[in-house]
């Protein structure tokens, strides 16, 4: 009895097995292997604890630690599941899972909802699309006039908020997604289709190999 | 333009995770 301890394997904190993350994801046991070679390696970018930090995440996407953008913020919010701060293994995998072109639809539009759900009200507020309006043309230094934003925010709600309630929920979601699937766009990652040939620098010595799940 | 708010907003590179996969070297 008791835990198995590889002598030459040491774990970071959080680490779970590939074999139990591949049973959850679209991902295989060695694309769970790979994975974790890369969230070694971004773990330990500016602090060497194997947890990836807000810091290294933006360091990461944007090649600057220092770079803030409110959908990184979301996004780093949505992958640290726990809410405490960093996001470990099992959360990288199972969250970049929902970005697998593989993925189930339901979860890529779900993930999408939270996303957009600021403030965690379980609505896209009116307010919350503006803020989100205000950041893109922020970070794209485009400069639009306060009524030609509400007139793009007033215009997108009239579509969306069909019960006319002021806010989006999610089964309006649902449906105006169906309407305009270029919305989850961004939720689709081709890379992550077959990471070990796409990334070959991550691939490891699988210890099981997939034929033998 | 048929663009809404949306379609706008997931330009953002904030959601272009393919930054991960890039060496950082």
């Amino acid at each position: 009895m008791g835990c198995f301890c590889s002598k030459n394997t040491r774990h970071t904190p959080g680490y779970e097995e590939p074999t139990v993350l591949a049973a959850e994801t679209p991902f295989t046991v060695s694309e769970v292997e790979a994975l974790y070679e890369l969230f070694k390696k971004l773990s330990s970018s500016i602090i060497d604890d194997g947890l990836i930090h807000k810091e290294e995440l933006q360091l990461a996407l944007f090649k600057n630690r220092n770079k803030r953008n409110l959908f990184a913020d979301r996004i780093f919010d949505l992958f640290d599941m726990k809410c405490n701060g960093v996001i470990e293994f099992g959360e990288f995998v199972r969250s970049l899972g929902v970005f697998h072109p593989n993925a189930p639809v339901a979860d890529k539009i779900a993930f999408a909802f939270r996303l957009y759900d600021l403030r965690h009200t379980g609505y896209i507020e009116r307010e919350e699309l503006k803020e989100m309006v205000l950041a893109i043309l922020h970070e794209s230094e485009l400069i639009l006039s306060d009524d030609i934003v509400e007139i793009i925010v007033d215009k997108t709600f009239n579509e969306a908020d069909t019960k006319g309630d002021g806010r989006i929920d999610q089964e309006e979601w649902k449906e105006f997604v169906s309407k305009n699937p270029s919305l989850i766009k961004n939720m689709t990652l081709p890379y992550l289709k077959d990471i070990t040939i796409a990334f070959p620098s991550f691939v490891v010595s699988s210890e099981v190999e997939d034929s033998e799940m | 333009t048929n663009l809404n708010a949306f379609d706008i907003i997931s330009l953002s590179s904030g959601f272009d995770l393919s930054g991960l996969f890039v060496e950082n070297d």
